[in-house]
C-alpha cells in the first residue's frame, strides 16, 4: 500500500491511497483502501489521513476518521494517529500505519508495525525515514 | 496562509532490509514529484495523485506495479482520492490491468455521482475514460510470485503437518 496527504497553501487538504492487497488474498476481497474513513479521509475543517496495513482490521475501526476525529479535539497529528493504532491494536487485534497532516501544515507519522517507509518535504526541506 | 507540506508513505509492513534503500529512495522521490506539483501552482488534489502515481510505477511498493498477487496469480488494485475542501471522494476496488488506479479514482470522483466503482464495472469506465489497459504482465514482478510461491508452500506444508490431510482445497483467506 502506498499514499499521500498534502495540504497547499490555502490550507486545502487532500488524500489518496492505493494498494494492490494482501499476498494469496482471495480473487474479490477489497481491502480498507478505497473505503472513505478507513484507508483514507480529508476535510479542510481538519485535515487529511492515509493508512496502510491489516486492511479487514482499518475497515473495523474505520483508522482514517478515528484519526482525523482526534485531531479535531486539538490533539497533536502525531498521538491522534498513536491514537488511532493502539485502539485498532487494543479492540481488534490489529496493526498498521499512517501518515496525517492538519489543515495548519502539522506533521504526523507513526505505525505499529515493524517498519513504515514515510518521506515528507515543507518549507522545501525533505524529512524521511523507515524505523 | 499555511506553510504547504506533502506526506508520503511506502507501506507499514516488516520491510526486509534488502528493500530498505529502494523504499526510501521511492518515498522521497514521490514527496519531490508531489511538492513539485503544489509549488508550480497544482492543487493539492493534483499534488496527492501526481505522489500516488510515482509510488503506483515503483515496483518496489505494493500498489500499481510491483502489487501483490491474489491466490489464483492475478492483480486487483484498490485505490481512494478524497478533496479535503468539497469532500469528494473517488475509488476503485479489484480493479484489473491499469498501471494507475489511483487517476481511475480521481476520474470516479469528477465524472459520476459515484464514490467507488468496483471490478469489471470499474474496468469498462476506465477504458471508457480512456485510460489505457495493459497486460497483467506489466504489472507483476517477480518478486511478487516468488511471495506467493513461498506463502502457498508454507500454507501447505503447514496445513498437512497439522491436518496429515491430501492438499487443503483452495480455500478463500486472507
Amino acid at each position: 500500500t502506498v499514499g499521500c496527504v498534502v495540504v497547499d497553501r490555502e490550507g486545502h487538504t487532500s488524500c489518496a491511497t492505493s494498494t494492490g492487497g494482501i499476498t494469496a488474498k482471495m480473487p474479490g476481497r477489497v481491502g480498507d483502501t478505497p473505503i472513505v474513513g478507513a484507508g483514507g479521509f480529508a476535510d479542510d475543517q481538519v485535515g487529511a489521513v492515509s493508512t496502510t496495513g491489516h486492511g479487514e482490521a482499518i475497515m473495523k475501526a474505520c483508522l482514517a476518521r478515528h484519526i482525523t476525529s482526534v485531531m479535531g479535539t486539538g490533539e497533536s497529528v502525531k498521538s491522534s494517529i498513536q491514537n488511532g493504532l493502539a485502539h485498532m491494536e487494543s479492540r481488534i487485534k490489529g496493526f498498521g500505519g499512517a501518515i496525517a497532516v492538519s489543515c495548519k501544515g502539522e506533521v504526523g507519522t507513526h505505525f505499529s508495525t515493524p517498519r513504515m517507509t514515510w518521506a515528507y518535504i515543507q518549507a522545501g526541506k525533505l524529512h524521511y525515514g523507515i524505523h | 496562509m499555511v506553510e504547504p507540506v506533502v506526506v508520503v508513505h511506502g507501506g507499514a509492513w516488516a520491510v526486509p532490509e534488502e528493500l530498505w534503500d529502494e523504499s526510501l529512495q521511492g518515498v522521497k522521490a514521490a514527496a519531490r514529484r508531489g511538492y513539485g506539483v503544489l509549488t508550480a501552482g497544482g492543487s493539492s488534489v493534483d499534488a496527492a495523485e501526481a505522489s500516488v502515481v510515482c509510488l503506483e510505477d515503483n515496483p518496489v511498493f505494493d500498489a500499481g506495479t510491483g502489487s501483490v498477487l491474489t491466490f489464483d496469480e492475478q492483480v486487483e488494485m484498490d485505490a481512494i482520492i478524497i478533496d479535503g475542501t468539497t469532500m469528494e471522494a473517488g475509488a476503485v476496488g479489484a480493479i484489473r490491468n491499469v498501471l494507475n488506479p489511483v487517476k481511475v479514482a480521481r476520474l470516479v470522483m469528477e465524472k459520476t455521482d459515484h464514490i467507488m466503482l468496483v471490478g469489471d464495472g470499474a474496468n469498462k469506465f476506465a477504458a471508457a475514460h480512456g485510460v489505457q489497459e495493459v497486460d497483467p504482465e506489466v504489472l507483476i514482478t517477480s518478486l511478487a510470485r516468488q511471495t506467493l510461491a513461498k506463502y502457498k508452500k508454507y500454507t501447505s506444508t503447514v496445513y498437512h503437518l497439522f491436518n496429515k490431510t491430501e492438499k487443503p482445497e483452495t480455500s478463500g483467506h486472507e
